[in-house]
């Protein structure tokens, strides 16, 4: 990967329910597309199942005790230690790095600016409509505008025309070709807001999830043995209009049967809104002519409980909210030699495409976000960063996590045997 | 800290929470009403979750005092529904683990 851009891609919320991930309902086919040219790992977790705090461990390399932060409202560099982040270090080995959509969490935890200068090379870029997100733009059944959870929407009728992620493609897009004609080295993070609540996507997604076809989660009740402090009361759901209409008693009481299967569906919907866009960026990135020399990486921030456990939300230590998808696309490491101009991310419509893409290389080793940082500076050629030390609070360069490279040559299900970390 | 010990690769995560029952601000509590963390370690065989006590000011987390544990063994419990971490028949485990 010596020299190659990075397109970095982050999803919000998005737990693996994707073809590639074995999910036989969701319509996913641009990201399995992706994972067909990609290595796929099946057990990758985030370190707190929370944006923020989850956002500013992997883009810095380091664990929440060393960022001390563990809710919204303070920011690194002044809280706990001058760390430098992933792309500041690309930023500091001569790429162009640039920032579409939500990559750190907004406000105080980046200091309001997305770390800004400090991680990329011009302004961050956040769509103009992401300000409606939580406007009363859900047409409810009594004709009215609402605040809810679950929100197909037409576009047409949204502020501005359009949503915020269908924004951030435009603009990742418009980036890709002007990286292509700088002919500088890029890192384009770029981060989707789907699906996120308010579970808000273009109602026409709804029809790939027919009502009848939605199961309720294969344990949808709160386990008789898990302590009451491991709990998510899931508040922010509860605060949705058409979720508060419904009643339910806190912080056990279930919501009904018919509209937790209304939430899976809308979270399958957005899903594949979000596959859309993913589509249409990674069809972008062959017209410009730049899938032979970019590493794409795909995630999530973590994970988001289907009403597994009583529970919706992340909040949670359960594997349904830390676990997160995770793919490496190495052009000539993952796939033969790509050819400049060759087309290896077509679009596929969800809507009529059908087939089944089969991840180029899959590992079932734990591995953990915090290893992004080391992990796409080995891949992109730049020297490690060196592991941190016990206390790492004045040690502005060093990851807490390892770079899972090595994995890369582990044949499909095979786990690799002990001493993982010793080899160098 | 020595990461060359013969054992499967660990994934970490961790929680916060302002109190051991569920209220209000559980799911997002601030720093300051932050009393209790969960630390999980996970491996392809179980997840294994102890709630500590924490102090905000100093950033500490004491493992003398657990408020409460999880266990789940994924061989027989893929979903997470059955905590044994209060079943004897797995002291076998936490010796290992100490």
């Amino acid at each position: 990967g010596d020299g190659m851009n990075v397109l970095f891609i982050i999803v919000d919320d998005l737990r693996p329910v994707l073809g590639c991930y074995g999910d036989k309902l969701v319509k996913s086919p641009n990201i399995d597309q992706l994972a067909s040219q990609s290595m796929v790992f099946s057990n990758a977790y985030a370190q707190q199942a929370v944006c923020a705090p989850s956002r500013v461990s992997f883009l810095t390399g380091r664990r929440p005790d060393t960022t001390r932060l563990y809710d919204f409202y303070s920011y690194w560099r002044v809280h706990a230690g001058n760390y430098s982040t992933m792309p500041q270090y690309f930023k500091e080995n001569g790429y162009v790095t640039l920032s579409v959509g939500k990559v750190f969490h907004p406000g105080v935890s980046s200091n309001y600016s997305d770390d800004y200068p400090y991680s990329w090379s011009i302004p961050p870029f956040h769509p103009s409509a992401e300000k409606h997100e939580n406007d009363k733009t859900c047409r409810g059944k009594d004709g009215k505008l609402h605040a809810n959870l679950v929100c197909p929407v037409n576009v047409t009728e949204m502020p501005e025309g359009t949503l915020p992620d269908i924004q951030s493609t435009e603009e990742a897009i418009h980036l890709l070709n002007v990286m292509k004609s700088t002919r500088q080295k890029f890192f384009l993070a770029v981060g989707y807001h789907k699906p996120h609540i308010p579970l808000r996507y273009p109602q026409e997604f709804l029809k790939l999830y027919p009502l009848e076809n939605i199961t309720l989660a294969p344990d949808p009740w709160v386990p008789k043995k898990l302590p009451s402090v491991a709990y998510n009361p899931w508040m922010d759901i509860r605060q949705r209009d058409d979720v508060e209409a419904l009643n339910v008693s806190f912080p056990y009481g279930a919501l009904p049967d018919d509209f937790q299967r209304q939430i899976r569906q809308s979270y399958y919907a957005a899903v594949s809104y979000l596959d859309v866009q993913i589509g249409l960026l990674l069809s972008a990135l062959d017209d410009a002519g730049l899938s032979n020399n970019t590493i794409v990486v795909f995630t999530a921030d973590h994970g988001w409980s289907l009403g597994e456990h009583g529970e919706w939300a992340k909040y949670s230590n359960f594997d349904v909210a830390t676990r997160v998808p995770l793919m490496f696309y190495v052009p000539g490491m993952t796939t033969s030699p790509v050819s400049q101009g060759a087309r290896v991310f077509p679009y596929l419509d969800p809507f009529s495409y059908i087939g089944v893409s089969v991840p180029q290389g899959q590992s079932k080793q734990m591995v953990e976000l915090v290893s992004l940082f080391p992990t796409l500076a080995e891949l992109a050629g730049l020297q490690v960063p060196p592991a941190c030390p016990e206390m790492s609070f004045g040690v502005v360069l060093c990851t807490e996590g390892r770079s899972i490279v090595h994995y890369f040559n582990i044949s499909e299900g095979e786990v690799g045997e002990g001493k993982e970390g010793c080899a160098d | 800290t020595d990461r060359c010990f013969n054992e499967e690769p660990v994934a970490f995560s961790q929680y916060p929470r302002p109190a051991d029952t569920p209220q209000w601000n559980s799911d997002k509590p601030k720093l300051k009403d932050i009393r209790i963390m969960g630390y999980s370690m996970r491996t392809i065989d179980y997840r294994y979750t102890l709630w500590v006590q924490f102090d905000p000011n100093n950033f500490r987390a004491n493992f003398e005092d657990v408020h409460a544990g999880e266990l789940y063994m994924m061989e027989n419990d893929p979903n997470q529904d059955n905590n044994v971490y209060n079943n004897t028949s797995h002291g076998w485990f936490f010796k290992k683990l100490l």
